[in-house]
């Protein structure tokens, strides 16, 4: 991936940056155990440790959260997310989070219009909880991220030979560093 | 807020997923 033309972090007052590696590492421990139990798999591949990122821990916890649980929640049985984080080129931090559900542009058109309530309860409806999920939890991910100068990219579906409605999702996520 | 209702559609969506695949894998 190429990183974004601008990539630099917000000043703000008493920021405390955080290890990305630390907090990866956290949350994927703590979804494994869901992910085993629903026979579905989240790899994390590290490629340099100890990564600082100019982002408060919380709001960064918060963030990867919905964004690693979310992705998990498109793979079908047998199905793995798979996360890498490395130094971008141009400095800071990429996390990549893939994934091998469904072409993610495809399921919210097909699902937009779906009314958000308890309707969404019925067995039938679990694409609509899907679609609800990707974009409920993409926008909080991108509002945190984006006040602390990160860029979000969302590449969907991220194999381009797939058959239709598949092909899965990528989730850029460029950190800024201190 | 409308970033908490956002939240709470996620927590909510989740809690379903996981429901659908739990009874879905009691069926395999």
């Amino acid at each position: 991936p190429m990183p974004p033309p601008a990539l630099a972090p917000v000043h703000k007052h008493g920021l405390r940056p955080c290890s990305v590696s630390d907090v990866l590492v956290d949350l994927v421990e703590a979804v494994s155990p869901l992910a085993h139990k629903q026979k579905r798999a989240v790899e994390l591949n590290e490629l340099i440790q100890s990564l600082e990122v100019a982002i408060e821990e919380p709001a960064l916890r918060q963030a990867l959260s919905n964004l690693i649980e979310g992705a998990l929640l498109r793979t079908q049985v047998g199905g793995k997310v798979e996360i890498v984080s490395m130094r971008a080129p141009a400095g800071g931090t990429l996390v990549i989070i893939d994934d091998d559900g469904p072409d993610m542009h495809y399921m919210t058109q097909m699902h937009s219009l779906t009314p958000f309530g308890a309707d969404l309860c019925s067995d039938e409806m679990v694409e609509d909880n899907m679609a609800w999920n990707f974009i409920a939890g993409l926008t909080v991910a991108r509002e945190i991220l984006e006040s602390y100068g990160c860029v979000v990219r969302v590449i969907s579906p991220r194999t381009k030979d797939a058959a239709l409605g598949a092909g899965g999702t990528r989730v850029e996520l460029w950190l800024p560093s201190t | 807020d409308t970033l908490q209702q956002l939240q709470d559609a996620v927590y909510m969506t989740k809690a379903n997923i996981l429901h659908y695949n739990e009874e879905k894998l009691k069926k395999i």
